[in-house]
């Protein structure tokens, strides 16, 4: 079984912002239920 | 090794009947039954070491930066004219059987150490699990999987293994299945979807020439949510300042097969669409066109804080259906009164007055189910 989800996330708006999602997971990782797959810095 | 002892002395018992006069039919007989379930576990246990090997294989090659590529196939062409639905339907059932109480741990442990299954997380005792199907849904001890409280994060709905992520840009833009293979997020999510493709360019024409936008699939979309939810709706959520992102997650057999909440937000649809159930393992995805677009999925969509948010939970042969909590009489892999392929997905919108169902990040939202 697979899940797919498909959302929207703050991106980078200026240079200087930081409020852009990035995944921080790669390709290959195991994961669970809870952990972080990815976020942003609040401006 | 005794088992084999004992088949090699019951083999040389019918030899010397044989040898005595041919009176060693019986005995004959009853080295049938076990020769064939020798046989059969042999097979069994090939395959799985071939599978293992196939599976090292790619993560090797993965590790060393090489992609797999999508190449139809001969096998991936045969499981079309299979009655995948059935076999399904056919396991489920198998496996829903009441196994004997003193069986059960042996049936679970080996179970866990043929996929790698935690069976110290499960929140009940082994004995406790009445079926196959009863282990596999199990639920996990308190505090088993702790749930990121960062705000400015989205957790991971289920347990598995990262396939692809990335970011959509553009309208029709597409989910890589494999290498050499995508798939559209719209056919995934369905045409119905009030998923905003608007490309930023796109959105400053539109926002210039509104009467055009006014015919643009999306746009009705958004509109018919905004007429279904206006309690909810917020024309801010919908600017393309924000990006949309994808990311896929395969369970493998032996994990956590429940699906939580990656973050609060309010579930406002859920689409159901009936389609195939082909294999999703690894070599699925390299062989099977449109796979997670053909199989049977159930898309939930709604919004968070920062818009949009689809989780489409796609069913595979072995573990064919899908179970809501948010709706316990929901009910998938059922047989397939239409033949048509391509019949709409079945929707039900979850918001009488406008409000969705409101979830919390790591609230359960549902479940695979064996068959």
């Amino acid at each position: 079984s697979t899940v797919v989800m498909v959302f929207q996330a703050p991106v980078k708006k200026t240079v200087d912002s930081l409020s852009e999602f990035k995944f921080s997971v790669k390709r290959g990782d195991k994961i669970r239920v809870g952990e972080a797959l990815g976020g942003w810095q609040e401006q | 090794s005794s088992f084999i002892r004992k088949l090699r002395g019951q083999a040389v018992a019918q030899a010397q009947a044989s040898f005595n006069g041919g009176s060693g039919s019986s005995k004959g007989d009853s080295f049938l039954v076990p020769g064939a379930t020798v046989a059969t576990l042999l097979m069994l246990g090939a395959l799985h070491a071939r599978r293992m090997y196939d599976d090292k294989k790619v993560e090797e090659e993965r590790g060393k930066g090489i992609e797999s590529e999508f190449q139809p196939d001969l096998k991936a062409t045969f499981l079309r004219f299979l009655p995948l639905r059935s076999m399904s339907r056919c396991w489920g059932y198998l496996t829903s059987v009441e196994i004997p109480v003193w069986l059960r741990p042996y049936i679970y442990r080996a179970w866990a150490r043929a996929f790698h299954s935690n069976l110290e997380e499960a929140a009940s005792p082994l004995d406790e699990y009445a079926s196959l199907r009863d282990f596999f849904i199990r639920t996990l001890k308190e505090g088993c999987r702790p749930i990121d409280s960062d705000p400015h994060c989205l957790v991971s709905p289920v347990d598995g293994t990262i396939l692809r992520f990335g970011e959509l840009k553009g309208p029709g833009a597409m989910i890589e299945q494999v290498k050499g293979f995508s798939y559209s997020v719209s056919s995934l999510l369905g045409a119905s979807s009030f998923l905003p493709m608007v490309a930023e360019g796109q959105m400053e024409e539109d926002e210039e020439e509104p009467e055009k936008t006014s015919v643009s699939k999306s746009k009705k979309s958004w509109w018919r949510i905004s007429l279904a939810s206006p309690k909810v709706w917020d024309p801010v959520l919908s600017r393309p300042m924000r990006g949309l992102f994808y990311c896929v997650i395969y369970l493998k057999p032996g994990d956590y097969h429940r699906i939580h909440s990656p973050v609060d937000w309010k579930i406002l649809i859920r689409r159901h669409f009936s389609g195939n159930l082909f294999p999703v393992n690894e070599r699925a995805t390299r062989t099977i066109r449109n796979l997670y677009v053909e199989n049977e999925r159930v898309v939930l969509e709604g919004l968070w804080q920062e818009g949009f948010m689809a989780i489409a939970a796609v069913g595979a042969t072995n573990i064919g259906s899908i179970e809501l909590v948010i709706e316990p009489k929901f009910r998938t892999n059922l047989q397939r009164k239409r033949l048509a392929h391509s019949e709409p997905p079945e929707e039900r919108l979850y918001d009488p007055e406008g409000v969705g169902i409101m979830l919390r990040k790591g609230d359960e939202v549902g479940a695979f189910n064996m068959g």
